[in-house]
């Protein structure tokens, strides 16, 4: 319905608008109707300034901005409607050091909630988790579990 | 409702019965690239699920039972159980009195299907009804395939509109 | 042909003048997200000749323009200029008797557009022409853009053909 | 033309057919024409089937092995017709070591005919360039470079 529509849209994009510059250490985003006349089928935009830089279309954004980006939108749209679990698979891949340290705080903020499983092949992503599951071909073709606990 | 453990046997590369336990906050899983790290995601969502073989990369539903090895033969049933621990709030109420809530789903090459809420079977429906009621659903956003974060933000706005409707 | 450099004035994020020297096998370029390196790719597609905005992830050509920043004001002009060693058997024989060839691409917010070729002005399609001539041109392999391999694999059989053709 | 068209098909075909093993350390893979009685339009597929397992649809191989596969069929156009240059974007990130190290492996083999320039955030490939040079954002929003000899 409109009026659900609407208020979903306020409530993530409220969120929004905290996460973002939470994530990114500064700067700011926030979710824009395409056309507030037609709440049925109007298009959801994204903008997004990184902090310092001039605010231009998300297309121009690198690899690793529109990965932050996007994991803003995903855990705006959690703390609105949680779900018990989350997962991401090698939502890390293009991010740089510094990044992945964020990217792991912001998964440890909302564990309160939310259980998460990461898949991933960065070290920094595993030295945070609280358990290692690897997975191995020790015979080609087929997978088997291995538990590599970390702490 | 937490995750407590998936059961998976003959799932993907998973020939052997193989038991993931999720009883932690935050569990990684790694691995070399090609082992089954992605396969158990996709046996996730297929167990809650999930309809479209090309979402689990395969042509045809079929492709999801473990097809062989150069030297391994093919079986002809994959099964997954996902199992939650019944805490917290968004437990449907009609299961509240147990502690646990076990959801398996089986595929055989023959073609049928079968869906069991613990162990007692049901249609596909009631998997998903189940689902929805928990606060896992549909939701777009509780699964993050590999490549799909890049999508989100290259997305056209009206493919956008349909997560926000997930909220909603 | 060797690379030999890369000249940046006033593209992308490229405000001052930066020059890249490209006289090893392999160079690799490093740094934080959001810092440039993509932009250099950017950069080297442009001065052979791409048209495409969507394909420099732009929405226009103005696009590739230094926009500025939250304190700097935009510039007027974008300028990249890409030197070659003639070494090898891929040079066109009409500038094999010059050590270099020189490509240089400017860009105005105007709308106006400048080529040079050895600092002598030209048309775009004498940039895109000594492109073909040298092994370089169009070829859809030569530049790997950041996602670009997931779709090669996932690609549809009709728009892999395009990559044989490029070979034909 | 139709008689180019095909040779070409069949030159990569060949070199794709040595290269994917050689990456894989194994397996086999090969081009295949959709419609082999329409070749001004039919559709080209890739059948690949890594090491010891079972060939299936490339949709179902994982991201690594996708991204492997396509570096395989690059090189073997390269081969067929070189570039003066190759610029590889963040091509490794869906990569685990060892692959990783193949990678690297065959830029070399190739840098005969071939000059490259990999972007990456992979420490290994840093190791195995002759020079790096790094892009910085000290002032935010202005790109400098700065150059990193290894060697
Ligand atoms: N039905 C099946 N039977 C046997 N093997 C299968 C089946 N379906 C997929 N596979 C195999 O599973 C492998 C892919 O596994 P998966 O995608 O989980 O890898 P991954 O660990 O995520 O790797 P990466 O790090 O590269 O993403 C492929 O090699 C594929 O051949
Ligand atoms: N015309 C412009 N003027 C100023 N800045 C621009 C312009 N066009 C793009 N940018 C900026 O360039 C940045 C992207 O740079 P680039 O894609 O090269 O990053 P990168 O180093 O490849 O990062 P990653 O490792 O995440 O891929 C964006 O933050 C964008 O705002
Ligand atoms: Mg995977
Ligand atoms: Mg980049």
């Amino acid at each position: 319905t409109k009026e659900k529509f609407l208020e979903a849209f306020r409530m993530v994009d409220e969120k929004f608008q905290v996460i973002f510059p939470h994530l990114f250490k500064g700067g700011k985003a926030k979710l824009l109707l395409i056309n507030e006349n037609d709440l049925l089928e109007s298009g959801v935009d994204i903008i997004a300034q990184p902090p310092g830089k001039k605010l231009q279309s998300i297309s121009l954004l690198s690899g690793g901005e529109k990965a932050l980006t996007a994991v803003s939108l995903i855990f705006a749209m959690f703390l609105i409607k949680p779900s018990p679990f989350c997962i991401l698979d090698e939502v890390d891949a293009p991010l740089d050091d510094v990044n992945v340290g964020r990217y792991n705080d912001i998964i440890r903020e909302m564990t309160g909630k939310t259980q998460f499983v990461v898949i991933t092949h960065n070290k920094n992503t595993m030295e945070t988790a609280d358990v290692l599951y690897g997975v191995t071909m020790q015979e080609a073709g087929v997978s088997q579990l291995v538990s590599v606990e970390m702490h | 409702m937490r995750l407590k453990r998936l059961e998976i046997i003959g799932f993907k590369s998973f020939l052997e019965k193989t038991i993931v336990s999720f009883d932690k906050d935050v569990t990684a899983i790694v691995g070399p690239n090609g082992c089954g790290k992605s396969n158990i995601v996709d046996a996730i969502c297929w167990v809650m699920g999930e309809q479209s073989a090309k979402h689990l990369r395969g042509k045809s539903m079929e492709d999801v039972i473990f097809a062989g090895s150069e030297v391994r033969a093919q079986l002809s049933m994959a099964s997954v159980e996902l199992t939650f621990s019944t805490e917290g709030y968004q437990t449907p109420f009609q299961y509240a009195d147990q502690s646990e809530i076990s959801v398996c789903r089986r595929l055989y090459r023959t073609g049928e299907s079968e869906y069991f809420i613990n162990r007692i079977p049901v249609r596909l429906k009631d998997i998903t009804d189940l689902f929805l009621g928990t606060g896992v659903g549909r939701k777009a956003y509780s699964v993050i395939e590999q490549g799909k974060v890049h999508q989100i933000v290259t997305a056209k706005p009206e493919q956008r509109r349909y997560y926000i409707e997930e909220v909603a």
